[in-house]
C-alpha cells in the first residue's frame, strides 16, 4: 500500500 | 542527540537558512504573479503537489538520519511519516517565509498568497468570460482553498515571530515526527522513549541558550492538525471538481500520503 515510502525508507541515506 | 538532530536537519534542507535570508526580498514581479494566476486550477494543483512532494522527500531523508528512527519497525516509520510529513513541511516553512512582507520562497523567488490564487478558482481568462456574461467576476470554485492558504501563511507568520534558530526548528520538526500519540503505532512505547529523549535534549538546549520561554509560546499542536485536515478537505473538493483527472497527474508519493 505504501510502496514509495517503503522504497524511500529502504534506500540508504542518499 | 542535539548534534544529530541539527546535523540531520541541515543535511536534508533543500536551501540553507542564510541563502533564504539573503534572498528574502527577491519577490516575483507582477507579470510573474499574473502568469501563476492565469494557470488553470488543475495545473496549479499539480505544480504545488510537485513542490510539496519534493519537500516531503526531504522530510523522509531527515527522519532516516534521526537517531533511533530506523530502529523502529517499518510499519511505525510509515505511520509517523504519514501523520507527520506535512506537519514537518509546515514547520520548516518558517525558514522560507518573510514575515515582513508575508511572502514565501516558492520556485526560486518569494511570493504572497496571491501567487496561489489559481488553486481555488479558474484562471484570469475564466474570470474575463464570467464578467462578459454578467456573472460574479471572481467566482470561487474552491473558496476554502483561500482560507487554507491564508491559514498556512498565518501559521508561518506566528512561528516566524518566535525567531527560532536552526537548532530549534530542527527539534520542532523532530518532535512533530517522533510523536508517540499518533494512532495505529505498533510499538508505541519505543516511540515514546525516543520522544522523551528528544524532549529532554530540547529542554537542555533551551536552558543553555536562555530560550526556555519558547515552549510556552509555541502554537498548539491542534493548529498543525487543523491545517492538515484542511489540506485533505481541499484535495477532496478538488477531486470532486475534476473527477476525470488522471491519478497520474499527481506525484506517486503525494497520492500515497494523501
Amino acid at each position: 500500500k505504501h510502496r514509495i515510502l517503503h522504497k524511500l525508507l529502504q534506500n540508504g541515506n542518499s | 542527540l542535539t548534534q544529530n538532530v541539527l546535523k540531520s536537519y541541515l543535511e536534508t534542507c533543500a536551501q540553507r537558512t542564510e541563502e533564504l535570508q539573503r534572498r528574502r526580498w527577491e519577490t516575483f514581479s507582477s507579470q510573474e504573479v499574473c502568469a501563476y494566476q492565469r494557470q488553470s486550477m488543475a495545473e496549479m494543483w499539480q505544480r504545488c503537489a510537485g513542490r510539496l512532494t519534493e519537500a516531503i522527500q526531504q522530510v523522509v531523508e531527515f527522519a532516516k538520519r534521526l537517531q533511533g528512527f530506523m530502529d523502529l519497525c517499518q510499519h511505525d516509520q510509515i505511520v509517523l511519516l504519514k501523520a507527520g510529513a506535512l506537519e514537518v513541511v509546515l514547520v520548516g516553512m518558517c525558514r522560507a517565509f518573510n514575515a515582513d512582507n508575508r511572502t514565501v520562497f516558492f520556485e526560486g523567488k518569494y511570493g504572497g498568497t496571491e501567487l496561489f490564487r489559481a488553486l481555488g478558482r479558474a484562471g484570469d481568462s475564466g474570470r474575463g468570460r464570467g464578467q462578459a456574461e454578467g456573472t460574479a467576476s471572481d467566482e470561487e470554485l474552491l473558496p476554502g482553498c483561500h482560507d487554507l492558504i491564508s491559514s498556512i501563511f498565518d501559521f508561518a507568520q506566528s512561528l516566524c515571530a518566535l525567531h527560532c534558530s536552526d537548532s530549534e526548528v530542527a527539534f520542532l520538526c523532530a518532535l512533530v515526527l517522533l510523536n508517540a500519540s499518533r494512532p495505529w503505532l505498533q510499538e508505541q512505547a519505543k516511540v515514546a522513549v525516543l520522544q522523551g529523549h528528544l524532549e529532554v535534549a530540547f529542554r537542555l538546549l533551551l536552558r543553555r541558550t536562555q530560550r526556555e520561554e519558547l515552549l510556552a509560546r509555541l502554537p498548539p499542536a491542534g493548529r498543525l492538525r487543523a491545517l492538515c485536515s484542511q489540506h485533505l478537505e481541499q484535495l477532496q473538493a478538488f477531486h470532486r471538481l475534476h473527477p476525470g483527472l488522471l491519478p497520474a497527474a499527481f506525484p506517486p508519493l503525494y497520492r500515497e500520503l494523501f
